[in-house]
């Protein structure tokens, strides 16, 4: 056995060559190149004993546990195998030769001498992409996606949208942190509309800003894995709304539209091992988050300009009729509005309107004042009239007159809608037992 | 008040009965004035006239509603803010009684009643009540037969022409030089004792309008020679009218 040094190249002699090579020799050689490449093999000179199957003397090329050929004879001889300018590749690394010699070298008596063999072998690149250079028929390709040979090895690459997997050769889809910020636009299962991948974990994201409610309209075809009686076992397509699961989906009927509303969406794609779906795809859209439409609590309360829709931003004033205070509980207020928030809700809740009281009406030194109608209470619109100490006092009046109303503002005012009151002055040299002489 | 008769209750409500240097007499004038003479204030000659009207007033008792002095005594004093002196009136002068008004200011209102109401100012443009002859009624709790009276009296008595006035005066008061002004005039009986006397100072004369049908005070009791022995004088309140309502409006 001769170790062959593991060369690029070399040249393997027949024992004594160029000088004939001795009987009853059996030589081995063991080529072995780096892993990348195969060897090539070829004889520049060939010169064994012919013989039927090459039954006496011969080569044996033996590689990838195969062999390739048992040769003997001369260039151009009747019998014998002679391997002329064949090129002896193997599909591995490693390329085995034996060399066998019987006890002579005769013919009809004469001695004849044989010279042996000169082989020269070389490295030759290996095209691991090309699929007829695989070492056995039943291994998978190389690459799952793309294969790139070059100069002792090979590497691969996936397709846009996936990505090479720590065993170099797979490829898997990368889903996992899809974020799309955009105020529309579209989304997918991996290969829509063809199958989708297996093991998905995908996590698509949709992060708009505050106040805007996203929208999401399924588009056909519409196809997920299923199970006739239990809910999607095999592969899921879930909507997340801040963390809240709104939906669960699998099947061929489309869910539709869903107004999520919510700025923050999260669609989570989970696939198992097999199927042949053609998945899902969303146009997804966005529009302002709407609020609640306001509703007076009461018949008195007045919304200015009422809109059939609120939206993020809007607002709307309340007012009360004539006569009604604004009030948020105990507090009256002057003015209000309410904002309609990022989050659909109001700023602040609808207020009340309470009929206006004028308290009680100022007291009348030397005199009083009297309900004039039934109800004598100080609520908008009461009224009541003024009068004095008679005959003692005289009412003085403005040009309003003793008759006060209740007014909107919460104040009593005449009918010239003046506050102050009559005054109730002394009646002058008007005494009530006048003297009254009789006796003349 | 000489030959006079009992006011009953309600007959002069406007009637108030002061006490500054002694008895006096005043009239209500709206719900917070009294109208008197300057004289029960500062009286003539009188040693206490250092006093100032603020001392005055804090001293000052005021009576209303009532016929009987005990009475008013008893419904008590209506405290007095400010005095209002008129600026002719000469405490100094013992013989002349120009200016001889004053008007008090009460500290509070009086609730006008029965018997208390006040009385009216006449009109600047009347002098019918001044005419010879113009019956009024004067009242007070002055001095009868020598004695302070305990309850209020009246007396009726006549507006006399300012010549028998002067004419009569003058026959009586000798060398005193004392001054009948035109801001006052006289009322009474020469021969009937009928007249008011120490202690009606600063009361009211009145005399009904017919007209309005109010009594309307013509003159304030201000000064006389003896008592029912002639002619009394008054302050003429219509030549004060425009004082005593600038006083009333400025306060």
């Amino acid at each position: 056995s001769s170790p062959v040094p593991r060369k690029l190249f070399g040249v393997i002699r027949s024992p004594g060559y160029p000088k004939p090579y001795p009987n009853n020799n059996i030589s081995i050689w063991d080529i072995h190149v780096p892993k990348g490449y195969v060897v090539k093999l070829t004889f520049q000179y060939f010169d064994l004993e012919p013989s039927e199957s090459c039954f006496y003397d011969y080569v044996k090329i033996t590689a990838d546990k195969k062999n390739l050929g048992r040769y003997c004879g001369q260039l151009g001889s009747a019998t014998g195998n002679h391997p002329g300018r064949k090129k002896f590749v193997s599909k591995g690394t490693s390329m085995h030769l034996a060399f066998h010699s019987d006890f002579s070298n005769e013919d009809n008596g004469t001695v004849i001498s044989y010279r042996g063999f000169l082989a020269s072998y070389q490295a030759v690149d290996l095209n691991e992409c090309d699929p007829n250079s695989a070492a056995g028929e039943d291994e998978r390709p190389r690459c799952q996606h793309f294969c790139h040979n070059y100069v002792g090895g090979y590497f691969c690459s996936c397709r846009t949208g996936y990505q090479l997997q720590s065993d170099h050769h797979s490829c898997k889809v990368e889903c996992s942190s899809e974020l799309f910020t955009e105020a529309s636009g579209y989304l997918s299962s991996p290969d829509y509309p063809q199958p989708y991948p297996e093991d998905l974990r995908c996590n698509y994201s949709i992060r708009l800003q505050r106040g805007l409610s996203i929208i999401l309209r399924f588009l056909e075809p519409f196809e997920i894995d299923e199970h006739q009686q239990v809910h999607c076992p095999y592969d899921q397509l879930k909507i997340q709304v801040h963390g809240r699961q709104i939906g669960e989906f699998c099947g061929v009927k489309s869910p539709g539209s869903i107004e999520t509303n919510s700025n923050e969406v999260d669609i989570l794609f989970l696939t198992d091992e097999s199927g042949f779906s053609r998945g899902w795809k969303i146009h997804y859209t966005s529009q302002k988050i709407r609020c609640p439409q306001p509703v007076p609590r009461d018949q008195f309360t007045i919304i200015r300009d009422l809109q059939p829709l609120y939206q993020f931003q809007d607002y709307f004033i309340v007012t009360c009729k004539t006569g009604y205070n604004l009030m948020q509980g105990n507090q009256k207020l002057l003015y209000f509005s309410s904002v309609c928030q990022a989050d659909g809700t109001w700023h602040q809740s609808m207020p009340h309107c309470e009929i206006v009281n004028c308290g009680n009406p100022a007291d009348l030194t030397n005199g009083a004042f009297s309900y004039v109608n039934q109800s004598a209470n100080n609520n908008y619109q009461s009224v009541i009239t003024y009068r004095c100490n008679e005959p003692y006092y005289h009412i003085v009046t403005g040009t309003g007159g003793d008759t006060f109303t209740c007014s909107p503002e919460g104040t009593w005012v005449d009918q010239n809608g003046q506050m102050r009151i009559p005054a109730c002055l002394p009646v002058c040299g008007k005494p009530v037992t006048p003297l009254t002489e009789v006796q003349r | 008040i000489i030959g006079g008769k009992s006011a009953s209750s309600g007959n002069f409500p406007w009637q108030a009965l002061t006490d500054i240097h002694g008895r006096g007499g005043g009239a209500l004038l709206g719900d917070r004035w009294i109208l008197t003479a300057a004289h029960t204030i500062y009286p003539k000659g009188a040693v206490g006239n250092s006093l100032s009207l603020e001392k005055l007033a804090e001293e000052a008792n005021i009576f209303l509603g009532h016929t009987k002095v005990e009475e008013l005594h008893k419904i008590g004093n209506h405290p007095v803010r400010r005095i209002f002196i008129h600026p002719d009136y000469n405490p100094d002068d013992g013989y002349n009684f120009n200016g001889d008004i004053a008007l008090l200011e009460l500290k509070h209102p009086v609730t006008l009643g029965p018997t208390v109401l006040p009385i009216c100012l006449p009109d600047t443009t009347n002098t019918t009540f001044y005419m010879d002859g113009r019956m009024g009624y004067v009242s007070g709790f002055g001095v009868e037969k020598n004695f302070v009276s305990n309850e209020l009296k009246y007396v009726g008595l006549p507006a006399v022409a300012r010549e028998k006035c002067q004419s009569w005066l003058d026959s009586k008061k000798g060398d005193m030089p004392i001054v009948f002004s035109e801001n006052m005039f006289c009322a009474g009986f020469l021969t009937v004792r009928q007249d008011t006397c120490q202690g009606d100072s600063g009361s009211v004369l009145t005399v009904l309008d017919k007209e309005s049908d109010r009594w309307v005070a013509t003159g304030i009791v201000s000064w006389g020679i003896g008592c029912a022995e002639g002619y009394g004088f008054y302050t003429k309140i219509l030549s004060y009218v425009d004082w005593i309502k600038k006083i009333m409006r400025e306060n």
